[in-house]
């Protein structure tokens, strides 16, 4: 049920975030 | 990845603009047709890149003008691509740019959403993209559904 809190839609959107949130950006300064 | 309704894109894209603070109005896709309100959203993703000066190319009284609301369109398409080149490092091949026309002549919502998609790319690709996913993700389970959507499409048609 994509309307319902906890549903495996929520967890997919939720993945999808964050996976994108934790790509590096173009023009982050990279580590060290 | 399901096949969305034709104005879907654009609805749920108009909800992710109004998370913007703006000066310009931008609740109805009317409000959008001029590209003012695009231009002010695209100068706080990037104000190093979209400064006030290039925002000030933008003509703030198109009224009753389609050809002004067009031509400040393209203005922000053009900067758009420029800040995908220029700033992201990237290309977007086979991405069916909208028809700027439509949008301007007639607030055609198919074409504005892929507008606004193009936008959403910029957003979410910028270097604090943090505050934009952030906001995204506290939107309404099936925007984000929609947003996700135009996303991934965007990543398909991304070459670095």
């Amino acid at each position: 049920d994509p309307g319902k809190p906890g549903s495996a839609n929520e967890g997919v959107l939720a993945n999808f975030f964050n996976s994108l949130l934790s790509k590096k950006s173009v023009n982050s300064p990279s580590p060290g | 990845m399901p096949r969305m309704a034709d104005d879907e894109l654009c609805e749920s894209l108009l909800i992710w603009v109004q998370t913007f603070n703006l000066d310009a109005p931008h609740e109805t896709i009317q409000d959008l047709t001029d590209g003012v309100a695009l231009g002010e959203i695209l100068c706080q993703i990037g104000s190093s890149f979209f400064t006030s000066s290039w925002f000030g190319r933008l003509k703030k009284d198109a009224g009753e003008s389609w050809r002004i609301r067009v031509s400040n369109l393209k203005k922000v398409q053009e900067g758009i691509l420029d800040f995908y080149n220029e700033e992201l490092g990237q290309e977007l091949t086979d991405f069916q740019l909208p028809d700027l026309s439509q949008v301007g002549e007639h607030a055609n919502p198919v074409e504005l959403g892929r507008l606004l998609q193009l936008v959403l790319g910029c957003a979410v690709n910028c270097d604090h993209k943090e505050e934009y996913i952030s906001t995204i993700m506290g939107l309404e389970e099936s925007v984000q559904h929609v947003v996700m959507g135009a996303i991934q499409e965007l990543m398909t048609k991304e070459i670095p």
